[in-house]
């Protein structure tokens, strides 16, 4: 699938909602306490990008390891961290994206991963 | 900025890197030229430099296209999704989906309707990325940086930023002709979908 441009790209290939992630659109709005079906499948995605370290069997109840999760992922996605799977979260989501984690072995290597902006460093003055 | 854990690096006796492609791939040298140019892009601002060589298993960094599960444990998920990945180094692995639609030739057509759908991907923005990765870069939260891990249908972003520069020297130094961020080094053109350019690092 090389193509030099993208007029020369065949329209039957241009399939914008054959996405991998185009289903999590229907979880918008999703929060904490709900039980839907489809949220055991955007914990399997938060699991392939390191946001769920459990990789046993996901439900599809909103428990407090998803909204971690979400949370977790607003900040480091500069969204409202709301907790919910709100418009702006879902549309992020489903962006095509490098298939790296962004956190590896439980430290995050993004905002999550820094002290908050304006956290006072630790100063230690050598006598 | 960021690093993976242990912050892993090419070691000090390695600054020439060599590169190969998959032989199945049967890549064009057009397709290489994308991928050269990317590489440009990391050696200008380091003491790094890339060589193909025709080599595949004795290449330090292997590039290959794959469908679906590949035997990394990863597998692909077909169009968009997950674009590509890389290992650390001194791994050097360079996956990229083979379902995907490549454009190539990232320069924005007339009508500004540049990726006007959804399902074209720019090969050199990712390529610039994951070569990020397999140099010791982790994602970065700074949404203008090549590390940010998505990339929005219809955007290309092929220059370092700032936080994508500070990274990779605070690895492996500068570029003796590196002066600084304002230095042009390779050209290239930012567009959003509407062909806006962006005014990025240049």
């Amino acid at each position: 699938h090389f193509f030099p441009n993208i007029s020369s790209i065949p329209p039957s290939l241009l399939k914008p909602n054959a996405t991998a992630w185009a289903a999590f659109q229907k979880l918008l709005g999703c929060h904490s306490g709900q039980k839907v079906d489809g949220l055991a499948k955007i914990k399997k995605y938060f699991h392939y990008f390191g946001y769920v370290n459990s990789s046993g069997n996901f439900t599809d109840d909103f428990d407090d390891i998803l909204e971690y999760a979400i949370k977790t992922y607003q900040q480091n996605f500069n969204l409202n961290t709301t907790g919910v799977l709100d418009g702006p979260t879902i549309q992020h989501i489903i962006k095509p994206r490098c298939g790296n984690a962004d956190i590896v072995n439980g430290t995050s290597t993004m905002n999550s991963g820094k002290p908050p902006a304006g956290t006072p460093t630790m100063h230690t003055v050598a006598h | 900025y960021s690093f993976f854990p242990g912050r892993p690096r090419w070691p000090a006796s390695k600054t020439d890197l060599t590169y190969a492609f998959l032989p199945a791939n049967s890549l064009t040298d057009t397709i290489k030229s994308v991928f050269s140019r990317a590489f440009d892009r990391w050696s200008e601002v380091t003491p790094l430099t890339f060589t193909e060589t025709a080599s595949f298993q004795s290449a330090d960094i292997k590039v290959g296209f794959f469908a679906g599960d590949h035997n990394d444990g990863e597998p692909f998920d077909g169009p968009m999704g997950t674009l590509a990945h890389a290992f650390s180094p001194p791994a050097g692995h360079f996956h990229l989906d083979g379902e995907e639609n490549w454009v190539i030739d990232g320069v924005p057509i007339d009508d500004g309707n540049f990726f006007s759908t959804l399902s074209a991907v720019d090969l050199e923005s990712v390529a610039v990325h994951e070569i990020g990765h397999l140099l010791g870069l982790g994602h970065s939260s700074v949404e203008d940086s090549i590390m940010y891990p998505t990339l929005g249908a219809g955007t290309r972003r092929v220059e370092l930023a700032n936080d994508d520069i500070q990274g990779v020297q605070e690895l492996y130094g500068s570029n003796p002709n590196f002066t600084g961020p304002s230095t042009t080094l390779t050209p290239s053109q930012e567009n959003d979908t509407n062909g806006t350019p962006k005014f990025g690092l240049s």
